[in-house]
Formats: structure tokens, sequence, C-alpha cells
């Protein structure tokens, strides 16, 4: 996966994602492609949440699936989430669980009661940062103020090195795949640097929603494990998806 | 132009957008869910449309864990145990799935397994 929060000349805040999933779940020779994320892909949808006949958030979900891994609260807020690799992954927690020690959450749970239930981006931060998880996590986060866009790092039980935005220190996105934003990515799979550097290409000056959907769309940003691309804008409260193919040459991931 | 030897990189793509040719498959079709709906019934509609998408994607991961554990006992695992562990997980969410699974007709266990992939998957 890779998510990123940009903030244009103007405050506005762009927030975009591709979702990678499905890797190791199956190859198909004949295809040149995942099986689990061909699979994946008839299912993606996006959903109007609504109470009182009024939208509560917006987001883009698997068919089947009642956690949330990409959505906005219109007007408030954004959030992305990324998979996070980490011996003390999920399992020890599942483990937990089994036995009987439920103090932690389970992820896509957690995104969907903040989205569902948080009314601002320090609101969202706060439960983002500081809730006990079963499994390990990046949180992809931004705001409807200039300046409100972070990336939380979460083991299970603690948030790790946050990375803000800072405009007048020249940071005006952020951008997480899948690796701590503090040390190198796999060499093998580095696809931090070729979507940096697009985005710098970009300029601030020509960020929008269009030109992150470029990035978004250069290989191997965009790899076979790619599902769909969902862009937001939370002072327009909108959100927009579009599910993705990968033509040869393309990387597995 | 791209490099023709892995990771395949190529130069940043331009005018990409409006989302059309051979790395554009399709559009998103939109839903809304009523969260006053009682939470078993929210996801009907959405699971009536891709009810034939879902069992196939199920039985995708199905096939996958009977690749890994061939006698079968997986996936026994995975339609016995599971659903005795829904009423630990939080509500709505829960009822969300038991609705899931009714809609669907998919087991309940493997409902479960779809949305706790993620801490599962971490295996």
């Amino acid at each position: 996966c890779t998510s990123l929060v940009a903030e244009d000349p103007r405050g506005n805040l762009i927030h975009a994602r591709n979702l990678d999933f499905g890797l190791f779940l199956g190859w198909d020779m004949k295809n040149h492609s995942w099986v689990i994320t061909e699979k994946l892909k008839p299912l993606v949808v996006n959903v109007d949440f609504r109470r009182n006949n009024k939208t509560v958030f917006k987001s883009t979900n698997f068919a089947g699936y009642v956690g949330m891994l990409t959505g906005i609260r219109p007007y408030l807020f954004t959030l992305t989430m990324n998979e996070r690799f980490s011996l003390d992954g999920g399992y020890i927690g599942v483990l937990e669980w089994i036995l009987g020690k439920r103090d932690g959450r389970w992820m896509s749970f957690l995104t969907r009661s903040v989205l569902e239930n948080a009314t601002s981006y320090e609101e969202a931060k706060k439960l983002l940062s500081d809730t006990k998880l079963l499994a390990p996590a990046y949180f992809i986060l931004g705001g409807n103020q200039s300046g409100e866009a972070c990336i939380i790092t979460r083991s299970r039980t603690h948030s790790l090195n946050p990375l803000e935005l800072d405009v007048k220190q020249g940071r005006w996105y952020v951008l997480e795949t899948n690796y701590d934003h503090w040390k190198k990515p796999l060499f093998l799979d580095d696809r931090r640097t070729p979507a940096m550097k697009c985005m710098n290409q970009t300029t601030q000056t020509n960020i929008s929603i269009k030109t992150v959907y470029d990035v978004l769309s250069t290989k191997p940003v965009l790899n076979k494990l790619t599902t769909y691309t969902t862009l937001m804008e939370v002072s327009k409260g909108n959100l927009e998806s579009y599910i993705r193919a990968c033509p040869n040459p393309c990387m597995p991931w | 132009s791209l490099q023709f030897v892995p990771p395949y990189t190529e130069d940043c793509r331009t005018e990409m957008y409006p989302p059309r040719g051979p790395t554009f498959q399709s559009a998103v079709t939109w839903y809304t869910v009523n969260l006053d709906s009682p939470p078993s019934k929210r996801w009907t509609e959405i699971i009536t449309d891709k009810k034939d998408e879902l069992v196939s994607m199920v039985q995708a991961i199905k096939d996958l864990a009977d690749a890994f554990v061939p006698s079968g006992r997986l996936e026994e695992l995975i339609d016995k145990a599971l659903p005795m562990m829904i009423d630990t997980l939080p509500y709505p969410f829960n009822e969300e799935m038991k609705g899931i699974a009714t809609a669907s007709g998919v087991p309940l266990g493997e409902v479960i397994l779809f949305n706790i992939f993620y801490e599962i998957f971490t295996v």
C-alpha cells in the first residue's frame, strides 16, 4: 500500500492511497496476477454511512468487510491504514484474545469506530495513537486545517515516532508505504523512493487530485497487488475510487 | 519510459486523470448504509449485489487453506471454531457479520475470517 497526504499552496489537504493486498496468497501463472487480489477487485464498493438521513462518513470497502481501511469524515478528517509487519504481530494479539486477554482492539474495528464517532482530527489522532491494538499498523490521518496530517506508526501497545506535516520546513506531504519512515524500506520493495521522486517532481505548486493520481499510477507504486486507488479532499467532503490494473511488465508487489 | 528489469520503475506518469486506459479497470459503485438500521440488516443491499463475488473470494481463501493443510482440518477449524468467538467480538460488528453471513449464505466462520484477516495474515 501507498498512502499520502499533501497540502497545496492554498492550504487544502489531499489524501490518497493505493490499496495493495494479496501477497503470497496464490499466483495465477496464466494471467500473471495474484489470485486474491483479482478476487477482491469486484468486491470494491464506495459506501455512504448515514444516520438520521445525513452522511456520517464515507469509505471505500471490500463488500463483506465491516471494518474500515479508507475513509473520510467530510469536512473533518480523512483516514487510511497501511499494513505494518512486526515480529510482535497480530498472531500474538489473536492468541491473547483466544486466551481471554481482550484489552486490545481489532485494527479495522478501531478505524471504523474512529470514522463513525470521532468529530475532530485531534480526537481521531488520540484514539489512533493511544488505543491498544491486536496487531501493528500504520495510520495515515489528514485533518481540515493547514499542517494537519500525520503518519502514526503503531506497535500493538505504542505509537512510535509520529511524523507530522511541516510545510514551513518544506515537508508539504507525508507518504507511507509499508516500512517505518525512520528506516530504509526493503530494497526489494522500495515504492517510497519512486513515489517521493514523483511528488517532488510535481512540486507543491502543482499538487492536486489529478497529479496525485499520476503519482499513484506510476510503477512500482502501481503494481500487481494494487486493487484500488482512492482520492479524498476533506474541504470538499469528496471521496472517489477507481479499480486498477497493472499491465505487464509490472512488479508483483 | 520504463526500465525492463524489476522493479520496472517508470518515469513519473502525467495526464492519467481522469482515469482511463490500461491501468484503469473500472469505476466503483456507490451504496448507502443506514446506521439507524439494525446492525444485522445494514449490509443486506450490498451483499445481495455482491454475493457471487464474495462467495468466489471466500472459495479462493479456502482453496489456499486446503493447499496449506490438505486434510481440510484448517477449513473445518474455520467453520467450527471461529463462530464460537463471534460474541467476543465488539458490538455492532459481530451482529453485522451475522447479517452478512445470512444475506450471502457464506458460513459465519468464513465471514469472521475475512474480517479479522489483517491480524491473522501477519502470521
